[in-house]
């Protein structure tokens, strides 16, 4: 869902 | 991609590659807890799940490789190939008492009540005291070998380092991740003790013994 933060870090 | 973070990945790097080193060089997991290295295994096995289903950049997914078989390559070289070394009579934590709590808070806080979320919630909190064995071996043992500490300090730092890429991202960006600024910082107090033990006696080039 959108409000969750990106995973974009490891 | 802040430089903290940059830094704290290739922290994350030197420490794997430290303990992969130490043992491997060594023909010996002597002063390792098996427990902590199997739980980081359970931590990047239960995040990287999203690893062939989404994708960050290059760098994002080789990471994710590496951080995986470099554990369960650690994991293999203490309790297989190793295993007469392994000192399990300190390795004594019970692993139940930080995975069950940390499977029962990611179900109560995650960002979704999906099997892929509460995954990642469960590796964050994992992540922060998976170290606990480790860190109870060398008070157990009473002391760590130099090569040992470098890794722990090298470990200690990565997550003191995305510490300061929260921050900055924070500043810049205006949005942060709660679960695992939380966690983060749970990690990085935990290391407290080490590091102040690393900076007094393992960098003045005296081993690193935790005074009776």
């Amino acid at each position: 869902n959108d409000n969750a933060p990106s995973k974009d870090e490891l | 991609m802040t430089l903290f973070r940059l830094a704290g990945d290739l922290s994350h790097v030197l420490a794997i590659l430290l303990l992969l080193y130490k043992i491997w060089t060594t023909k010996s997991a002597a002063g390792i807890s098996g427990k902590t290295q199997l739980m980081f295994c359970m931590v990047y096995v239960t995040r990287y799940l999203d690893l062939f289903t989404s994708f960050i950049s290059v760098y994002n997914s080789t990471m994710k490789v590496l951080f995986i078989s470099a554990s369960v390559a650690t994991v293999y070289l203490i309790y297989f190939k190793f295993k007469a070394t392994y000192d399990g009579n300190h390795d004594t934590f019970r692993m139940e008492f930080v995975i069950v709590p940390a499977l029962i808070l990611a179900l109560i806080w995650n960002y979704a009540f999906t099997f892929f979320e509460i995954s990642w919630a469960f590796s964050i909190f994992l992540e922060a005291v998976a170290i606990l064995p480790q860190l109870f071996m060398v008070t157990k043992t009473g002391e760590a070998e130099n090569i040992t500490s470098h890794y722990l300090f090298a470990l200690g730092s990565y997550r003191a380092l995305y510490i300061l890429n929260w921050i900055d991202r924070y500043y810049f960006e205006g949005h942060w991740d709660p679960i695992a600024v939380t966690a983060g910082i749970v990690q990085t107090v935990l290391y407290g003790d080490f590091f102040y033990l690393y900076f007094t006696r393992v960098i003045k080039g005296r081993k690193l013994q935790v005074l009776p």
